[in-house]
C-alpha cells in the first residue's frame, strides 16, 4: 500500500522543495518508508539532500529513456528516506516528450513498477503547470499544496485548482486534494494572518492546523545537504515539520 | 533611445516581479519613462500594480494573435510608469507558439513597433527558461538577474548563464548582462552573507552595491496594487529600491 502525494504550486519559491524534503524526512522518522521523486530540472530536492545533480541515472533517463526507476533510487542519511534524483538534463524533457503517445503517463507507469515498496512517495514539482507537473498530478493519489501566506500566493490558487480539475477529467479521475500546508509564515506581517484566514475560509478542513513558520535554519539546512531534523532538531523548523508529519499521517491513515 | 532589460531567473520566488514593479517605479520617479512588460502567465506584475488579469487585450493577444502592443499598454498610478499586462491566457502561449516560425522573436518584433516611446522597458519573466523567457532574452539589450541570498539560488545561476550564452549564439548576439541584484536579504542568516560574498566573487562589478533587504512592506504593497514608493515611501523597501534605481540609471547611462 503506497500513497503517492504530489507537491504542487505553480507560484515560485513557496516551499514545495523544502516541504518535500522535510515533510518526507519527518514522515520517515515516524517509521514510514518514504521516497521523494525530484521532478524539477532545478534538482533542488536532490542537492538539498546532498546528492549530485548531473548524474547519468536520473528521472530524465526514467521519463525519457524508459530506464527502470528502481535502478536510480538512492539512499539518504536517513535510513527510511530515499530519493529518485533529478538532473539538469530534465530541462529538455518536456520538449523531448512533446509528441510522445501517453506523455502524461510516463511517471505513473514508472511508479507502477515500484508500487508497495514504500509507504509514501512525495513528488516535488517545478513552478509551472506544464508537462512535468502534469506527470506528477497524473501519477498521484493526491496533491498537497504548499502555500506561502503572501498576496501573490492567493492569486495562483484558482489556476492550480483548475488544472487539478482538468487532470481529474482527462487523465486521473481519482486525484484528491491531500491538503493545504501554510508555509514560510511571517508573524510580523499583518497580511500573513489575512491570507491564512482567507485560505482557511476557502479550504476549511483541508488546511493543516500546523503552520510552518519562517525560520532561518530551514534555509540553511540544504546547504549542508541535510533535512532540518538532522541539521537542527531543536529549531522551530524541525518542530513544525515534525508536527506537520504527524498531522499528515493521521489524515492519510485515518487515525 | 530605449533600453530593454529582461528580469530573469528560473528559480522561483526570488523577487523578479517585486523588482520589475519597484525598480520600474523608482526609475520612473527619477523622471524616466518606463514600461513594464508582464510576460508571466501568473500575471503578478499586472495585479501587483492594481490591474485586472483576465482582460481580452494582453500580452497573449500581442504574442499569439499579433495585436499591436501599443493598443494594450495601460497607465498606472505613477504618471511615468506604464504596463503591458499579462493574462491567464498566456498559459497556453508556449504551446500555441510551439510550431511557429520565428517563435522566439515575437516579443522582439512587437517591441520594435514602440521603440523610442520609453526610456526603459523592463520585462518580467516566469520562473522557467522556456519560450516566454526566451522571448524576453531575445528582445532585450540586457538581462538583470534578481538573486535571493539563499542556497538554492546559487545553484541555478550556472544554468541561467548557460541559457544566456545560447541565446547570444543563436538568437541575440548583443545580449549583455545588465547586473545582478541581491534581493530579500535576511541579515539574521549567516548563509545570506556567505551567498552574497560568493556572488560578488563570481560576478564582481556586475553585482549592484545596493542590497534589497527582506522588508514586510514589500510583500504588502502588491495587495494594495501599489509600488512600494506609493505604499510606504519611508520603508526600508522604498529606500533600497530608490537606491537601486539610482545605481541602475548611473550604470545604464554611463554617468
Ligand atoms: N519556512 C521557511 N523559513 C525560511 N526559509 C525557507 C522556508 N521554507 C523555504 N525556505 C527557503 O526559501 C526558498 C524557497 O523555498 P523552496 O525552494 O522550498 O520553494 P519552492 O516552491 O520549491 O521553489 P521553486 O518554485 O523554485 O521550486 C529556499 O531558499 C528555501 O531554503
Ligand atoms: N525584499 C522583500 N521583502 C519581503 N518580501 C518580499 C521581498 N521581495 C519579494 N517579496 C515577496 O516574496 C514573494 C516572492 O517574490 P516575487 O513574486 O517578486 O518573486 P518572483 O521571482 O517574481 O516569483 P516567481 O518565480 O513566482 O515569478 C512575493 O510574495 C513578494 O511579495
Ligand atoms: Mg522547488
Ligand atoms: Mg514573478
Amino acid at each position: 500500500m503506497t500513497r503517492i502525494v504530489a507537491l504542487a504550486n505553480q507560484k515560485g519559491g513557496v516551499g514545495k522543495t523544502t516541504t518535500a524534503i522535510n515533510l518526507g524526512a519527518s514522515v520517515a522518522a515516524c517509521e514510514r518508508s518514504v521516497l521523494i521523486i525530484d521532478l524539477d530540472p532545478q534538482a533542488n530536492a536532490t542537492s538539498g539532500l546532498g546528492l549530485p545533480k548531473n548524474e547519468e541515472q536520473s528521472m530524465y533517463s526514467v521519463l525519457v529513456d524508459g530506464q527502470s526507476i528502481a535502478e536510480i533510487i538512492r539512499e539518504t542519511e536517513l535510513p527510511a528516506l530515499s530519493i529518485a534524483p533529478s538532473s539538469v538534463d530534465l530541462v529538455g524533457a518536456e520538449l523531448e516528450l512533446g509528441g510522445t503517445e501517453r506523455r502524461e503517463f510516463r511517471l505513473r507507469e514508472a511508479l507502477a513498477t515500484i508500487y508497495g515498496k514504500f509507504d509514501y512517495i512525495f513528488i516535488d514539482s517545478p513552478p509551472s503547470l506544464s508537462l512535468l507537473t502534469i506527470n506528477g498530478l497524473t501519477a498521484a493519489d493526491s496533491v498537497l499544496v504548499p502555500m506561502q501566506c503572501e498576496y501573490f500566493a492567493i492569486e495562483g490558487v484558482a489556476q492550480l485548482l483548475n488544472t487539478i480539475e482538468r487532470v481529474r477529467e482527462g487523465l486521473n479521475p481519482a486525484l484528491e486534494i491531500e491538503g493545504i500546508a501554510l508555509t514560510m509564515y511571517d508573524e510580523r506581517m499583518n497580511l500573513a494572518r489575512q491570507v491564512a484566514d482567507e485560505v482557511r475560509n476557502h479550504f476549511g478542513e483541508k488546511v493543516y492546523k500546523t503552520i510552518i513558520p519562517r525560520n532561518v535554519r530551514l534555509g540553511e539546512a540544504p546547504s549542508f545537504g541535510k533535512p532540518i531534523i538532522l541539521y537542527d532538531i531543536r529549531s522551530r523548523g524541525s518542530e513544525s515539520y515534525v508536527n506537520l508529519a504527524k498531522e499528515f499521517i493521521a489524515r492519510a491513515e485515518n487515525i
